[in-house]
């Protein structure tokens, strides 16, 4: 299963649909402080099911969508869709499971909405479902957010200052 | 459950002695459980030396060495338990040049079987990309995608194309 | 008590936000008493915006741009009450080469004053320096001071006399 | 009052004497990870009185001496002095103060001293004093370890992750 793709549209500081293309290997990103690539990762972790918005650097949910600028009105809602190759034409249960032929797909498309209101919506292939199904396809396929496919210097320092039963939290994950 | 996880952290020891040694070109590298007897309960400590150096706390290593350390042990548990994609973002901030090169010859090697996203400043990092976005704010406050450049293997392709710009 | 803090407080936050004005090109700081109506009990929060962006809690601000937030509240507690040196262990990391260049045109003006040591990776930084000192650990644990090179003011002299190696 | 000199000899990853000399304006130290500067860095801080060691990285005062390496026996003990220059003829009063003309320097070398026994000897322009007397001399010449004469990533992390009222005492510091 590969990452093809990420698109984000209103979440921090995205007001405008930007879609990332990925190829097998290393993709880099670079630019100046404060340009929005660490909003990148945060949408990255956000559409893998992150709850926790403070792992995101945010108090409330509300924050995550586009709050405005000097020439730009807020918006009303923030969404990324996160794209996946699917060469096994896995077929998550919650749309029907492997024995619908017309479900199994060669991609996978998992969206995250949030609206000003605080609702919440998922979709899988633009098909509405909810969070525990988007778990369950990260869960199946090995993809979740797990503690180390997302790493930025708060992890790598997080993993050193932890007292020695912290640690093995982290390692109980691997297990 | 208990020989699961005996065998688990077996496993990730072995790694990361692995890791540490080829990221710091030698030393030693091990993880010890330490507070209880009982292998469900007990804590994880991680016991390091630099090439050279002699055995001390974690604390009193450099900060370049430390966060060498703890990506080492990051690297372990990913080859441990991989997941298909990992996202870097600015990890080789504390490094100087020669750790910087040792750890993207490292991460080139994890590249065949993983995708990686990776955020940096630094040029030698950048350098080892297939793909490269650039993003800026030229508006204030709105981010903006402004580059794409094919680095890694596409080059070649690239440059009869002359995509690249 | 109370009319010196307030005194105190009121200087900082003239301070900080002039430094910031200038390290940031603009934007807006503020410091702002919290929590209590008591100047002697109340906390201090610490808000700005980067030039054209929009309020909002310092934890949504890049790494960056904490830095040179941080790095601004703290010059501007020094110039309120300097003292004849100041240490600074790498506290560029974060910063971009704009971001750089702005930190080190400030530095160089406070530096008229104030005696600096500065620890830094990067070649911006380390050139507004009148004496630089590379250290090294060629016999491995050992700590060296390896070459000496005057850089700032004296550079013209050294230049002549060829003591640049 | 300006900085001259700094030496170094058994002090964390300083096995050899070694000392750096100071000019107006900005001295600069670059060198390789774990190469020894911000060793250097808890030199000062711990010459100019720094009490708690895990501001110096350290768990036990001991950790302060070098501790050996792979070509080197640990030392026993571990001193660091620092030179000001002193263009107001300041003398310290555990000297005699200023009333005895004899004691009054062009410089004043501070010298900070401990052994593996735990034992610790200050002086004051070679002649033994009390840490007390060491911190009488920085308060008079506003030389003192306060919160922003050295800095580092820690206090800068700090300074932005310190709840409202914690951040108070640094500016108690600057009132
Ligand atoms: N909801 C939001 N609406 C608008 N802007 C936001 C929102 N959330 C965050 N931002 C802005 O995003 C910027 C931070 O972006 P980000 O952390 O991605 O920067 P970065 O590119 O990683 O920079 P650095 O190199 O300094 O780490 C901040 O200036 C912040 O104001
Ligand atoms: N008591 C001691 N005896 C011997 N070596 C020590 C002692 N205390 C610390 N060290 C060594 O000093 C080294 C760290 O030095 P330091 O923190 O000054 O590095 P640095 O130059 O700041 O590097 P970086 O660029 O990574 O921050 C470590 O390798 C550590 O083992
Ligand atoms: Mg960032
Ligand atoms: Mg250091």
């Amino acid at each position: 299963m590969e990452l093809k793709s990420l698109k984000i549209f209103g979440f921090k500081s995205f007001p405008d649909e930007t879609k990332f293309e990925f190829e097998p290997g290393v993709t880099a990103i670079v630019g100046p402080n404060g340009c929005g690539k660490s909003n990148i990762v945060d949408a990255i972790r956000w559409t893998l099911g992150e709850q926790n918005v403070h792992s995101l650097r945010a108090g409330l949910t509300e924050q995550l969508i586009f709050n405005g600028s000097q020439t730009r009105q807020p918006l009303g809602m923030a969404e990324v869709s996160l794209t996946f190759s699917n060469p096994s034409h896995y077929a998550p249960p919650s749309l029907g499971g492997s024995d619908k032929v017309n479900l199994t797909f060669s991609e996978i498309t998992i969206t995250r909405k949030i609206f000003r209101s605080g609702e919440s919506e998922y979709f899988i292939n633009k098909a509405p479902c909810r969070l525990k199904d988007i778990t369950e396809v990260f869960m199946d396929t090995g993809l979740g957010v797990n503690a180390y496919s997302v790493i930025s210097q708060d992890q790598i320092d997080m993993i050193l200052n932890a007292k020695p039963e912290e640690r093995r939290y982290i390692f109980e994950e691997a297990a | 459950a208990r020989s699961l996880f005996r065998t688990t952290l077996d496993n990730v020891r072995k790694e990361f002695r692995d890791v540490f040694i080829n990221l710091f070109q030698g030393g030693e590298a091990d993880l010890k459980l330490v507070g209880s007897q009982d292998i469900l309960e007990a804590g994880i400590d991680i016991v390091v030396s630099p090439p050279g150096k002699k055995l001390s706390s974690i604390s009193l290593l450099s900060g370049g060495e430390r966060a060498l350390t703890s990506i080492a042990l990051l690297f372990a548990l990913f080859k441990v338990k991989p997941s298909p994609f990992c996202v870097l973002d600015e990890i080789d901030a504390p490094l100087d040049e020669n750790n910087i090169e040792r750890f993207t010859n490292f991460l080139k090697d994890l590249a065949k079987d993983t995708q990686f996203i990776i955020i940096s400043h630094n040029k030698k990092t950048l350098s080892i990309s297939e793909i490269l976005y650039g993003v800026t704010m030229e508006e204030p406050g709105v981010s903006k995608m402004i580059s794409v450049k094919f680095v890694g293997r596409h080059k070649d392709d690239a440059d009869k194309n002359k995509t690249e710009t």
